[in-house]
């Protein structure tokens, strides 16, 4: 508007020149930025983005959200009491490598069910993960597909689980369900036990798509399940109708951006004043998806030692 | 030790001590302030889903003529003390600012759906300084 057009705000955190209170002439400005520099502004994480859109009184007409599932959800707030304390100040324990993680569930499925074919419960789906939100900043360290079992399901003994994973590309013919065109076969064995949530470490098989910036991932997952230990006679049936919820993606990145904290730097900070009160009780997180199965006592005792 | 000193029982000597305080730890000098928000008083909770608060704290006060070790404070400090008092008065004194923040974690609900928990830099303030 003419009132905002000679007064342009630039913020000093993004550096970025920004009108204020005017979102067409924001947008505007925004198609006036380098490619590279307006893609990396919409990307700009969402609490900065409020912070930095400093004239924008209306937040809270913006389009409205999708919102994720509540198993979604519930994970994340378990991770995220793991991952930082009662304040909200990220834990201090060494192995905690990533500084952000994301939880992608798929946008698309297309289920296959060949009963028939195969012993046990096949569950052959395919998926569709949008991964746009992911920053060139923002780089991968590992990568997990997380199932979650219903507690409801009597899992009196162990469950075993063949996955199979392979990648698809997206061919005309069909918009929804895509043919396989190149298959990458990796396949994992898991077992079920008490645990509500298992984690497929998937990293191997993403790291290349996500390195070549992919980020719209298809793939089919195709899941059998056995009751009992694989080698002696199975039970099939009782079990089987096990309904098994589409997985997530969930992916642990560094984010190496300015606004991300970088643990080692503090760390390295922290050494030169050793003023800073060391944290002695943390819970130890692997990011490699040995999450719960430390012992802690152990590590506490190799460290001592 | 200067907070038990504040906070001490009300005693007969208390006058004196109160009187020797105000020279020992002048008032209003530059000290961190606590603050403390909730997300949902800024109507951010429909997508700030972790933590519920905030506490980013503040710095405050005046900042001493000569700033020593005690704001570990550059020499450029005192040295912009001197230009306004004796100089150019339009150069502005020495700020009571934050030295030192701590990161902070936050769990987000992003446009899409996807939900994502990020570490960020410098989000809560935990030491003053004057410069």
């Amino acid at each position: 508007s003419p009132r905002s057009r000679g007064r342009v705000v630039s913020d000093k955190t993004s550096g970025l020149s920004v009108a204020p209170e005017d979102n067409a002439s924001e947008l505007h400005l925004l198609s006036q930025l380098p490619k590279g520099m307006r893609r990396g502004y919409a990307l700009l994480p969402p609490l900065l983005k409020v912070l930095s859109d400093r004239g924008h009184q209306n937040w809270e007409s913006e389009a409205p959200r999708l919102q994720p599932g509540s198993r979604a959800l519930r994970y994340m707030k378990r991770l995220y009491k793991m991952s930082a304390t009662k304040e909200g100040i990220p834990k201090a324990n060494k192995s905690h490598l990533y500084n952000t993680v994301r939880l992608f569930t798929p946008c698309s499925e297309c289920k296959h069910h060949h009963r028939d074919l195969m012993k046990g419960d096949v569950h052959l789906v395919d998926l569709l993960f949008n991964l746009d939100r992911v920053t060139a900043l923002e780089h991968l360290l590992k990568s997990v597909l997380l199932y979650s079992f219903d507690t409801s399901v009597p899992i009196s003994s162990s469950i075993t689980c063949m996955c199979h994973l392979s990648v698809k590309e997206h061919d005309s013919s069909s918009q929804v369900c895509p043919s396989l065109s190149h298959s990458i076969p990796f396949s994992l064995q898991f077992e079920v036990r008490k645990r509500k949530w298992v984690e497929i470490d998937v990293t191997s098989f993403l790291q290349p798509l996500i390195a070549t910036n992919r980020r719209n991932i298809h793939m089919a997952v195709n899941v059998t399940c056995l009751m009992g230990d694989p080698q002696q006679n199975t039970k099939l049936e009782n079990a089987i109708n096990m309904a098994l919820v589409p997985p997530s993606l969930l992916l642990y990145l560094n984010d190496t951006s300015e606004q991300a904290y970088h643990r080692w730097n503090s760390l390295r900070h922290r050494r030169k004043n050793p003023v800073w009160p060391r944290q002695r009780n943390s819970p130890l997180v692997d990011p490699t998806g040995g999450k719960g199965k430390e012992n802690s006592q152990g590590k506490r005792a190799s460290r001592q030692r | 030790r200067a907070e038990n000193l504040k906070e001490a029982p009300a005693t007969p000597s208390h006058n004196l001590s109160k009187y020797f305080n105000q020279f020992l730890f002048p008032q209003n000098e530059c000290e961190l302030h606590n603050f403390r928000l909730s997300f949902s008083q800024l109507k951010w909770d429909k997508w700030i889903i972790a933590p519920h608060r905030y506490s980013p704290q503040y710095c405050k006060g005046d900042c001493p003529r000569v700033v020593g070790h005690r704001y570990g404070s550059p020499v450029h400090t005192m040295v912009q003390n001197i230009i306004y008092e004796k100089l150019d008065s339009s150069v502005p004194k020495p700020s009571c600012v934050p030295a030192e923040y701590s990161p902070l974690s936050v769990l987000t609900i992003e446009p899409d759906g996807s939900i994502v928990y990020k570490e960020y830099e410098d989000m809560i303030a935990t030491k003053c300084t004057c410069r």
